[in-house]
């Protein structure tokens, strides 16, 4: 889906919360 | 106004106040258009936009007017951002082979909140499940940008966690741990921590750990952990 937006901004949320991290 | 305008701004010779009024307004249009019209500014736009910001970088320490140049080249890392906000604006971004080394040669101490900017963004296409590799170009182009100006490769990050900044702290912990939690082999990630170590962050972490700032201390905890996790499995 080419249309998504929001990416950038989800991103960033997970890096900041530390989401982004969490070991699979 | 539409994308197709602002690409033909761009192509005049637009300079200090009015490329600045230029890259401002279309910050906002990129923030606040739909995805099709981010789609016609598209390729061209993106290349532009980069060729200002190569061009601004050259200029930055000749310039009689540095201090507009530097807000013109913060401006156009916002415009980048936003335009990297949907796929097909992101897909560009890393196709294009001056994307990331632009960014990270905007990696810049001097300009605390431009840098914040930067290393969110940098951190971001670390951590991007597609391509899957994206965490070893943004090395590569800090290396390489290391080996150009003859400095660690991790200086920049390090001065960067020097400053004032607690947002600037936090986002350097933040590109440092998308950096490393990104590597596969568990060798490199320990190599990559004794560096950064060796190099001062070892000290830095005593003094920052007192900072009461919920972003950093989030960052310092996934610097820790993984750290710990790692030298268990060693």
């Amino acid at each position: 889906d080419g249309d998504e937006t929001g990416i950038m901004d989800g991103l960033l949320e997970a890096l900041q919360s530390g989401a982004a991290f969490k070991r699979k | 106004k539409s994308a197709l305008i602002y690409i033909q701004e761009l192509k005049t010779d637009l300079r200090d106040a009015q490329l600045l009024g230029c890259l401002e307004s279309l910050r906002v249009s990129l923030n606040n258009n739909p995805v099709s019209w981010v789609q016609t500014f598209g390729d061209e736009g993106l290349a532009l936009l980069l060729a200002f910001l190569k061009k601004l970088q050259e200029e930055r320490d000749e310039s009689l007017n540095a201090g507009i140049g530097v807000k013109c080249q913060h401006e156009i890392i916002r415009c980048l951002k936003a335009f990297m906000n949907n796929k097909h604006g992101l897909k560009a971004m890393l196709m294009s082979p001056e994307g990331i080394p632009l960014l990270v040669r905007s990696i810049n101490p001097k300009v605390p909140h431009m840098m914040v900017d930067v290393v969110r963004i940098l951190s971001a296409i670390c951590i991007l499940e597609h391509p899957a590799n994206s965490h070893e170009r943004v090395l590569e182009c800090i290396t390489e940008h290391g080996e150009e100006q003859e400095v660690e490769r991790f200086q920049p990050l390090l001065s960067g966690m020097q400053k004032n900044s607690i947002t600037l702290k936090a986002g350097c912990m933040q590109l440092i741990n998308a950096l490393i939690s990104r590597v596969e082999e568990l060798d490199f990630r320990i190599h990559l921590r004794s560096e950064l170590m060796r190099l001062g962050l070892k000290d830095m972490l005593k003094e920052v750990r007192s900072i009461e700032n919920e972003e950093l201390k989030v960052q310092l905890q996934v610097f820790e952990e993984q750290a710990e996790e790692d030298s268990e499995d060693l």
